[in-house]
């Protein structure tokens, strides 16, 4: 609004000036020459006079770049190429303007300056993406954006000193911009927004590149902002082909996180879990089948596999989710660690199901994140509780305790949906040999044993079975805690009703025990 | 049933689907040797 | 037994819907088969930095990869038009075998193949590899549906050409490939 009158004209006459000024023979290396050039043009029209008119000159440059590509787009003589040619042309030299602007603002040292430019250009071109998204409705098309993002990404992410200096805050700043244009904000721009996130140079500057894995962080939460955005959709029995391949794609960059950083898909399973609907059992599985690439894993269908003498089986996993935190409310906190030390209030465990009803989510009505949240503190504190004494996780050291008290309540007092989603939180944890995996195992084997009655041992067998009949991978600890349950006698598997209830169910579990053992 | 906001995006995401991004969005413009997609034999290398 | 779609028979119902109903979502049961999507999972090298796009079934080309390389070696548009065009009859066999392996997918490839055929090399759809006749080397049996003797084969691996005894099929030979019209305008 307010735009100072002569601005628009002024900066469409400076953006053809550059356009052309960029594609000379005489822009010198890097357009350098012709940007020393343009600058004294932009001071003469006072565009750097104060904040607030660069601030709208760039908003105005967004705009006439965005209209153009429009215009190219609705000519539908041109094909793609040349309706992409002809759009590049000037988005790729707005970006390098962008670029070197960022680049060269203030002194060499005040990197201060440099990044708060970007930002201020980042939020322009996405508040302009936004108000675009929302007049064109479905009309909106992603091209300009897309090309404005990735270019000056890839720009910016040069081998240069002085962009080595400013990277952390470079991909920060496209992080945050990605989170803003994540796909539930502009779900016009979702499949670009999944190219933009898993394109290479990103992918690599964030997961290999940055020291210290600063970037897993800002990268594992785009990826939960595709998990949320998917959730509805694949919670549904039917996908539409614009669902199906979005899904596809996130099962391909998934692929390449599994291969490339599978200690990254370790560290976040948690969060990633809490968000990919419990129905998405392949996709969940492949998040789970992560595991570090030190690690070797004996093979599970070793026969008389001795997991307790795993190496690796005590150790403690990372998990970068401050899952505690998701306890909530804190009364209930309270109770629930005043119970684990002393048993009381003993009326903990006869409301710990209203408890868990409270959902924020339309149509589900458990609070999943709290149940998954609950599940893993009880037996991150159990684990404790037994190394505390010395022991390890096994049959015998796991109970009594007040934690399998909790989950034997949970075991027994909920409903069939509640008792679902809570058998698939223990089931989570079923992945490389770590101590959180041999604990859960160890529980749900329990869980089965001591079952009073035979829904729960169904139930069991259901969070099992539906991980093991789809397409690989499928995680370690999946498989030997299943592995575990037909073959030992002590749990009569073979025997319950649920095993023969069906032809399909017979020659279902026939194959996976015959492939397990 | 989706519900209201869902069903908008879902309404979004298959608009956006009949123009899907292509691989040279992300790719510095090539003015010599530019990329000329077209069906090949299956039997030819694809890789 | 549990009677809700929460036990085993609530998996049992869905695996039948998901037999019948190809629109079911195959996240489910029994999922995608992941080597279908592209990507070499079991490649020692890293996948991400050929790493197409989410819906490319292949990883990229090594052309479709931009490495910062100084912007004199970039082709500039005004480079652009004092540049030879591209002219295939003008090049070696080295070439056009380098521009028939690198450009799958694109007419680039096809384009090879058309010259490489002009020059009396064959494609053969079976062996996969293009072949042509050893120089000096007749054909030992000759009949109208195949022949046999010497033929230089086109090793991709080895990049070079190796002698072979074969027997040719004129059936499994590609005719000679065919452009499309609208071959690729330059901006």
């Amino acid at each position: 609004f307010d735009d100072p009158p002569g601005l628009h004209e002024k900066t469409e006459y400076l953006l053809r000036e550059w356009v052309t000024m960029y594609h000379s023979p005489a822009a010198g290396r890097d357009s350098t020459k012709a940007f020393t050039a343009f600058v004294q043009q932009m001071h003469q029209q006072g565009i750097l006079k104060t904040d607030d008119l660069i601030t709208r000159f760039f908003r105005l440059c967004t705009e006439m770049c965005v209209d153009l590509c429009y215009r190219a787009l609705s000519e539908q003589t041109h094909s793609p190429t040349l309706i992409r040619a002809k759009c590049f042309h000037t988005l790729d030299a707005f970006v390098r303007l962008i670029a070197l602007l960022v680049k060269h603002s203030g002194d060499s040292a005040n990197t201060v300056t440099k990044i708060n430019l970007l930002h201020k250009v980042l939020g322009i071109v996405a508040g302009v993406l936004i108000q675009d998204h929302e007049v064109r409705c479905t009309e909106f098309q992603q091209l300009p954006y897309h090309r404005l993002f990735i270019m000056l990404f890839i720009e910016l992410n040069a081998p240069e000193p002085i962009l080595e200096s400013i990277n952390l805050q470079v991909l920060l700043a496209f992080c945050q911009v990605f989170h803003i244009l994540r796909p539930a904000k502009a779900p016009g721009f979702a499949y670009a927004w999944l190219e933009l996130v898993s394109h290479r140079v990103f992918i690599g500057r964030l997961l290999a590149l940055t020291p210290q894995q600063r970037g897993w962080g800002m990268y594992a939460q785009l990826l939960m902002d595709l998990f949320r955005f998917l959730s509805p959709f694949l919670r549904n029995a039917e996908l539409s082909k614009p669902t199906q391949l979005i899904y596809k794609g996130t099962l391909r960059v998934l692929l390449v996180l599994l291969h490339d950083f599978p200690e990254f898909l370790c560290d976040y399973h948690y969060a990633f879990c809490d968000v990919v609907p419990s129905n998405c059992i392949q996709m969940r599985n492949l998040i789970l089948s992560a595991f570090p690439r030190t690690m070797r894993l004996p093979d599970p269908f070793t026969p008389n596999l001795k997991v307790d003498s795993l190496p690796d089986i005590a150790q403690q996993p990372r998990i970068l989710t401050n899952f505690v935190s998701m306890i909530q409310p804190s009364s209930f906190k309270k109770d629930l660690d005043s119970y684990l030390k002393t048993r009381a209030p003993i009326n903990f465990l006869s409301e710990l199901r209203s408890n868990l009803q409270q959902s924020v989510e339309p149509g589900c009505h458990y609070n999943i994140p709290l149940i998954n949240a609950l599940v893993l503190y009880v037996g991150t504190q159990a684990i404790h509780f037994i190394h505390g004494k010395g022991q390890s996780s096994s049959m015998g050291t796991i109970a009594p305790s007040s934690h399998m008290d909790i989950f034997q309540n949970l075991a027994v007092n909920l409903d069939t949906e509640g008792r679902y989603l809570f058998l698939t939180a223990i089931a989570n944890q079923l992945r490389y040999p770590n101590s959180h995996t041999h604990y859960f195992s160890c529980t749900i084997l329990y869980l089965f044993a001591q079952a009073n009655n035979e829904q729960i041992q169904e139930q069991i067998t259901r969070v099992l079975l539906e991980r093991l009949i789809v397409n690989r991978p499928h995680p370690w600890g999946l498989l030997i805690t299943f592995i575990e349950m037909i073959k030992n006698p002590n749990f009569k598997f073979w025997n319950h009703e649920f095993v023969h209830c069906a032809p399909e169910v017979d020659k279902m579990l026939e194959s996976v025990a015959r492939s397990c053992l | 049933p989706l519900v209201k906001d869902h069903v908008y995006q879902l309404t979004m995401l298959d608009a956006a689907y009949q123009h899907l991004p292509h691989p040279s969005d992300s790719e510095r413009l090539r003015h010599y040797l530019p990329r000329n997609p077209c069906p090949t034999p299956s039997y030819y290398y694809q890789l | 037994m549990v009677t809700d779609q929460f036990g085993i028979v609530g998996l049992l119902s869905f695996i039948r819907a998901t037999e019948t109903n190809q629109h079911l979502v195959p996240a489910l049961i029994p999922g995608i088969d992941l080597t279908t999507l592209g990507l070499n999972l079991n490649s020692p090298e890293i996948l991400y930095s050929t790493f197409q796009s989410p819906w490319a079934e292949a990883p990229c080309r090594p052309q479709d990869i931009d490495f910062h390389v100084p912007s004199e070696y970039i082709t500039n548009i005004f480079i652009r038009e004092k540049l030879a065009p591209i002219k295939l009859n003008r090049y070696g066999e080295d070439l056009l075998f380098f521009l028939f392996y690198m450009s799958g997918g694109d007419v680039l490839q096809l384009a090879a193949a058309a010259e490489l055929h002009t020059r009396d090399w064959r494609y053969h759809k079976e062996e996969r590899t293009w072949m042509t006749r050893a120089p000096g080397m007749e054909a030992v049996v000759k009949t109208n549906t195949y022949e046999r003797g010497t033929y230089y084969f086109f090793d991709a691996q080895k990049w070079r050409k190796v002698a072979r005894e074969f027997h040719l099929e004129y059936d499994k030979l590609e005719e000679r490939p065919s452009l499309p019209p609208t071959l690729h305008h330059n901006p």
